[in-house]
């Protein structure tokens, strides 16, 4: 399984549509303080099933949708759809191509959809679950917070290692 | 169960000593439960960087406690590579001989886990096959650009 | 006692609105107390990066956090400047760009203020009048040596 | 007032003594990870009298002492002294050159001196009282700590601007 593309639209600081596609490797994405990098890799996060807003460091998770600029109104609805490649059948579903897309309006509705078709949010967080992929510490680290795997207390670092163990 | 953990958690260790030395060119490693409930035992983390003498973990530098979590996130990842992994500008305490190991570092792991990293480091640009620009040509709205790689990548 | 906090209190606000706009380029800051009894109120930090629209301190970048407190520290400083400050690696966030506009910073103050800056960032080295180099030539023992600084200092 | 030189020996990675000479504007330490930069601070701090060993990043006051390498024996006392400039006699002591001592032995014993005469600790610490110079977050800002006067609660920000106000 790897990630072919990601699209974001109204989500953060995303106001006009973007697309990223990824090759196999490693992607570098680069820019100056402020640009949008950190909120890529919260799309990221968001569309695979966070759903602590704090972890999106917002308070609310109405904070995610664009807010607007001092000349632009902001949006309604914010959104994100990540492509994986499933060659390699890792996620149980016949598909080779997955698409799953998720989306917030100001009204506090959601929808969640794979391959276009409405589904659930754990339906989304449970194509990813057995791939290790989710949970910060280990295969999505925020930035500031790599030092964490040193310092929590031992007990805690216990977590981490039961989940990848 | 309690052999599942005991099993993965002796490669996580043995692994961990490996990446240590590889990254800090020497030194020493280890991870030992802190206790002997094999089930609620916490998990202390040994450091030695080369030359040094083992001291308390606190002790050590910025860069070098950096660097030493990178080792041990790669020896989760060594025994179990997950089929991507986002990385926001991990190697930013490490001074420019550090991001280069890392640099090194993630382009052997790459072959098994596709990397997505953020980073301001020319290091770490230099490793990757892709390169995506963000900037905020129009204040607060951002925009992506892709960015040729010189050097033939 | 509460007539010289609220009188240095208002002092520190406006300095900080002047040290934002300064490093930022434009954009509001303030400082609120976060309720009416003076003597116990907490302190509410507001930042508004230029042409970006006010939001929750949280979803501030990095960097933007970096440099917001670099300006509120600044703003502490130009009412009550110390005779000398130790700052370590605190532009470790800020791009290069942003770097710069700290070093300017950094001069400006340094009037009034001896700095002592640890860093590893070209731009703030080269606001320097005396540059040290920390070696450990022998593995884990400590040796400091003068640098020349270059451009006629 | 401002700092005129530091002399350090045996204090955490100087086991060889090293003497630094400030001058009045911007002095920059710059060397690669590991190196003992933030251990100069760290030496700054305790000859001023931090008294609490987690500041210093270790577990107990004598882990600042020198503790051997793989090569050289551990030594049995940590030293610094800091000299400062006082033609401005803003501190109420009649000398134009102000030299502090601390030194700490493996048995647990204290030294303090000013202008080598032996006083105690807090004799130290009260010349830099009135100064604004010793507590973190203002004067003194430790790696990675910038940010915390952005993060910390409201409440503890407050006592940083008592201070200072
Ligand atoms: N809902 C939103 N609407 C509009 N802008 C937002 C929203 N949420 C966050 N932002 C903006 O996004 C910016 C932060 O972006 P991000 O954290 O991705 O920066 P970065 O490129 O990672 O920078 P750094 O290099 O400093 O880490 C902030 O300026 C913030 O105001
Ligand atoms: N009591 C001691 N005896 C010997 N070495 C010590 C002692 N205390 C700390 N050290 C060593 O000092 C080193 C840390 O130095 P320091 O924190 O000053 O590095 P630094 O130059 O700031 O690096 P960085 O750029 O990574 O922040 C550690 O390797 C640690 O082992
Ligand atoms: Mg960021
Ligand atoms: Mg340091």
């Amino acid at each position: 399984m790897y990630l072919k593309r990601i699209e974001v639209k109204g989500f953060k600081s995303f106001a006009d549509k973007i697309e990223l596609d990824f090759n196999g490797g490693i992607t570098a994405i680069v820019g100056p303080n402020g640009s949008g990098k950190s909120n890529i890799s919260d799309a990221i996060r968001w569309v695979l099933g966070e759903q602590s807003a704090k972890t999106l460091r917002g308070a609310k998770m109405e904070d995610v949708i664009f807010a607007g600029t001092e000349t632009r109104k902001p949006l309604g609805c914010a959104e994100v759809s990540l492509t994986i490649d499933n060659s390699d059948g890792i996620v149980p579903i016949e598909y080779t191509e997955i698409t799953v897309t998720r989306r917030l309006y100001r009204s506090g509705e959601s929808e969640y959809l794979i391959n276009n078709t409405p589904c659930r949010l754990r339906d989304i967080q449970e194509i990813f679950m057995d791939t290790g992929i989710g949970k910060d510490g280990y295969s999505l680290i925020g930035q500031g917070r790599v030092d964490e795997i040193l310092s929590t207390r031992s007990e805690d670092r216990r977590n981490l290692f039961e989940e990848a163990a | 169960m309690t052999e599942q953990f005991k099993y993965n958690f002796r490669i996580i260790r043995e692994n961990f000593n490996l990446t240590f030395k590889e990254l800090f060119g020497g030194g020493y490693a280890d991870l030992r439960l802190d206790g002997d409930d094999v089930l609620n035992a916490g998990i202390e983390i040994i450091v030695q960087p080369p030359g040094k003498k083992l001291q308390t973990l606190s002790l050590l530098s910025g860069g070098e406690r950096g660097l030493a979590a990178i080792a041990l996130i790669f020896a989760i990842l060594k025994m179990k590579p997950t089929p991507f992994c986002v990385l926001d500008e991990i190697e930013a305490a490490l001074d420019d001989a550090n991001v280069n190991r890392f640099a090194e570092f993630l382009k052997d792991y790459s072959t098994r886990t596709q990397f997505i990293i953020i980073t301001h480091r020319k290091g770490s640009m230099a490793a990757a096959d892709t390169l995506y620009g963000v900037t905020m040509e129009e204040k607060g709205v951002s925009k992506v650009v892709s960015l040729k790689l010189e050097g033939g990548k």
